[in-house]
């Protein structure tokens, strides 16, 4: 448990950077593909005109998240884990000279998709918003219950598919809330669209609080 | 490096169990939710008349799988890792004495739903199967590469979906492909059971040459 000291003690320094300059942190995390760079995309087209915000990607090889970010015109970073199936406090610590946090309201750290070890690993963000794909079944709540505990916000994903797949929104939102009476829940499309209004009226009402 | 290579003699010592009984032995492996056990319970109902199937489930917690198995008849163990984020050939070597290898043709282990660490670590299985569902992306063979790279067969699932979602099979297979030259690619949806057949066969062969 060694390690998760040292980067309890690291996450708080971070979170202290943050708050000294007025930065609102997310850490967005998911299994693979369950629609995070999507979702940040919908919302930097919301946001990034009021905002100024910043990205940092995590993945364990490759720039392909980044590249898609880049193309909104915001500052974005991308991290290689090179292995590692999580984001933790110091690789994030490392990259934050990359940004003037003098010149960031917002600032999202998309994990490296994986359901499990990101949620016991704090990078000093203000919330931790989850991801969770109608795709991936309706069982995962209690399937990968830490997760859903840490999150503030699940935004359940590809609502779209819901006519061609088998999943019950009413058990899965029942049994994330089990585990986590705090958590919103934001029924959402980044491909239609579909219930996103929410979600940026509550990601705007963070913000102003960490102002 | 320690863990990997203490894991290593153990992955022999199991191998050397399933040699000896003449055990067929699949690490079924995938992100959450792409299909493992929908395409696992397909294929028990197409094989378990003709052959003797054991199922091995690890998980994080629960055994919402092992009691999907259960229904079918055949021999199951749940595994919870209680937080790991992948099976390792310790907990599998723990779990063997609960069968008798020699009523067994078939041994299935489901690993964790994680497309990173269950790649690194050898169970002492004959071959790797990865499940890759098409609501994921076509972009998992560049970022998620290793699993790609060590599996033998990749059952690209839920095809039915194709129409509803932006995955093109060409670019995906090329990707996985130019990881592991021997990759058999099988396009297949657990829901309509398009495409098993091919998955069907090509099981039955590699039962028959571990005999
Ligand atoms: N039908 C549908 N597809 C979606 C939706 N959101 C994302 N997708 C698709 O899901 C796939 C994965 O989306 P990404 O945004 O790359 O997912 P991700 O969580 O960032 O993936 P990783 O970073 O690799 O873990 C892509 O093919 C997207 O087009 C949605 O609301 N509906
Ligand atoms: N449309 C469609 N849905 C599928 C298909 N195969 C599985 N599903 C659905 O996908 C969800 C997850 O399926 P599972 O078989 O539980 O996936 P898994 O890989 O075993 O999940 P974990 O063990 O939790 O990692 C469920 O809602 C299934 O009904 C398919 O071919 N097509
Ligand atoms: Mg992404
Ligand atoms: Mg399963
Ligand atoms: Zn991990
Ligand atoms: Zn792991």
């Amino acid at each position: 448990h060694e390690i998760l000291a040292d980067n309890e003690a690291l996450a708080n320094h971070n979170r202290a950077h943050f708050l000294a300059h007025g930065v609102y942190v997310l850490n967005l995390m998911s299994a693979p593909g369950a629609g995070k760079t999507s979702l940040l995309e919908r919302t930097l087209a919301e946001l990034s005109p009021r905002y100024r915000i910043g990205v940092i990607e995590g993945d364990v090889y490759g720039r392909e998240d980044a590249d898609r970010i880049e193309k909104h015109g915001v500052p974005v970073v991308q991290i290689n884990t090179g292995g590692a199936c999580h984001l933790d406090a110091h690789l994030v610590h490392d990259q934050l000279e990359r940004f003037d946090l003098d010149q960031l309201d917002v600032l999202v750290i998309e994990n490296v998709g994986n359901l499990v070890c990101p949620a016991e690993f704090d990078l000093g963000e203000t919330d931790k918003v989850m991801v969770l794909s109608v795709a991936e079944g309706d069982d995962k709540p209690k399937k990968y219950p830490v997760m859903f505990h840490v999150a503030r916000v699940l935004l359940l994903n590809k609502i779209d598919l819901l006519p061609h797949v088998s999943f019950d929104v009413a058990r899965a939102t029942r049994d994330a809330r089990a585990l986590n009476l705090d958590l919103d829940v934001f029924p959402v499309s980044a491909t239609t669209g579909e219930g996103l209004e929410p979600w940026y009226r509550w990601l705007e009402g963070r913000i102003a609080r960490a102002k």
